[in-house]
């Protein structure tokens, strides 16, 4: 463990309770999308099925169960609860678009064909680009409301964060897992334009509004 | 360096 992980997992736990908290509070899902929602479900579930088969620390059990835990309650607060809030119109993205590429790229490179294995590469893979839903529905509002901007920063911030954890750990520990760092950098830079609006536009006290 | 299968990360 190094501080950039440290770090890296807080802001990614900051990000999942801000966006629990902003639906449950406001009782709505306005401006969210339940397809990144579901995608990032979909994530955990098939990173953290070793959490019957491997013990690797009290921290890394804990935090898995406490992501799959909130990433399930946010996709019920979207599709049950708060359904009526849901902004279905403006969450077109066509997610087929990435499930498909993304299962045949954990099918041909991997670090071993095997299914716990597969499913980790699949996993790795759509966590990268499982945000694309949420920034697609925000370039069709032209606006978010500001929780969800700083629930989107922390988001990205982690997976940078783990950029320099990897950098540490190749430093320190000669751990290197280049499906890890690739699938990490193409994350991140899925954020730069973000981040770019939200420290110009929201850390100014603006709305983060997109030119429509 | 390749990595192992055991995967330690979140």
């Amino acid at each position: 463990m190094n501080i950039f992980r440290l770090t890296g997992d807080l802001s990614h736990l900051a990000a999942i309770i801000i966006l629990l908290l902003k639906i449950w509070k406001t009782r709505s899902c306005a401006g969210i999308s339940g397809k990144s929602q579901i995608l990032f479900a979909l994530v955990f579930t098939t990173r953290y099925l070793d959490l019957f088969s491997s013990f690797i620390s009290l921290y890394n059990t804990v935090m898995k169960v406490i992501y799959i835990m909130c990433a399930y309650a946010t996709v019920y607060l979207i599709y049950g609860k708060f359904k009526a809030t849901y902004d279905g119109n403006h969450d077109t993205f066509r997610v087929e678009f990435l499930l498909i590429p993304v299962v045949l790229l954990a099918v041909l490179i991997n670090h071993a064909f095997a299914p716990m294995e597969i499913l980790w590469t699949f996993s790795i893979y759509l966590e990268s680009v499982a945000i694309l839903p949420q920034l697609f529905m925000i370039s069709k509002t032209g606006e978010a409301e500001t929780i969800t901007t700083h629930y989107l920063f922390f988001l990205g911030l982690y997976r940078t964060l783990y950029l320099f954890n990897w950098i540490w750990r190749f430093y320190f520990e000669g751990f290197f897992d280049l499906i890890a760092v690739v699938a990490g950098l193409v994350q991140t830079i899925l954020y730069c334009d973000f981040f770019y609006l939200y420290i110009t536009k929201v850390l100014k006290g603006k709305k983060l509004s997109l030119p429509a | 360096i390749i990595a192992r299968t055991q995967h330690d990360e979140l």
